[in-house]
């Protein structure tokens, strides 16, 4: 099962975590190691990073009217300058003493922390992005919703006008974010329910155009419509449920890194 | 987005200071 759960995420935390873990390994086999090399300049090229992560991070915030991500983001940023320090620290040390333990021990943790609190930020940024598609799909789902009032060809009209760009929208989203997932299992599940609203959709349309027409006939079979209408309804309506569920689910699992 | 550009810096500067401190490791290992 993959660590990280998004290719971008992947593309932007695999590559330190594995520097880190390659790290942690060197150090246990080699208690005392050799003398360390001056750090001050790759300290500070992190520092410099970590800065402006920080302060694209304050804007993030900002700007977002996302109360979790408002939430969650100061924390991870706050985890990431701490683990900051701690390189900074390391590199002083090591520099009166480059076979200091204590040092390497901090230069360890600081790696860490710089990883884990990244990976922290990223993931509260995915999950308020995840939450944006989310309002999207329940915002179809208003929409659905509306279809018992649709009584005449005009309605369905409009209703159709007003359906078709948010559920373009949806699939467009939805779709974007299947292919970024990096757990199969869960990137097939969207694409199925997807397809399921695709495919159902004209038939949704079909079943209220029946509906109408058989109720303007005043004819039998208007409860059938009716319930063949709503039944089509439920399964779209499932589907997109069904979506937002999948697009809640991670494979994060930050004790991995422990 | 621009914190996903953050990300990747500090990523790439973190990779490239282990990688430093490891070289050094590996010589006696």
């Amino acid at each position: 099962m993959p660590v990280f759960h998004t290719k971008t995420i992947e593309s932007i935390l695999e590559p330190v975590a594995q520097q880190v873990s390659r790290l942690v390994i060197l150090h246990e086999e080699a208690e005392d190691g050799n003398a360390m090399p001056d750090l001050a300049r790759p300290v500070q090229a992190v520092k410099l990073a970590v800065d402006n992560l920080v302060r694209v991070g304050y804007e993030t915030i900002n700007s977002s009217e996302d109360a979790i991500l408002k939430q969650d983001m100061p924390p991870a940023l706050n985890r990431v300058e701490e683990a900051s320090i701690l390189l900074i620290q390391a590199s002083d040390m090591l520099r009166s003493d480059p076979f200091s333990a204590p040092a390497r021990k901090k230069l360890i943790e600081g790696s860490r922390g710089i990883l884990q609190g990244t990976s922290a930020l990223l993931l509260a940024f995915d999950e308020s992005e995840v939450r944006k598609i989310i309002r999207i799909c329940k915002n179809v789902l208003e929409y659905l919703a509306i279809t018992e009032v649709v009584e005449t060809m005009e309605d369905l009209v409009t209703f159709v006008k007003n359906l078709s760009p948010v559920l373009t929208k949806m699939t467009k989203e939805v779709d974007g974010r299947q292919k970024e997932l990096t757990h199969q299992v869960h990137r097939e599940w969207l694409e199925r329910s997807l397809e399921q609203v695709k495919q159902l959709t004209p038939i949704l349309i079909s079943g209220i155009k029946i509906y109408i027409t058989t109720k303007s006939q005043g004819g039998q079979g208007v409860a059938e419509a009716q319930t063949n209408r709503d039944y089509v309804i439920g399964k779209v309506c499932n589907e997109i449920h069904e979506m937002i569920r999948v697009l809640q689910l991670t494979t994060y699992d930050e004790e991995e890194w422990d | 987005e621009q914190i996903l550009v953050a990300a990747r810096s500090i990523a790439a500067a973190t990779a490239a200071l282990v990688k430093a401190a490891s070289a050094a490791q590996r010589e006696l290992v």
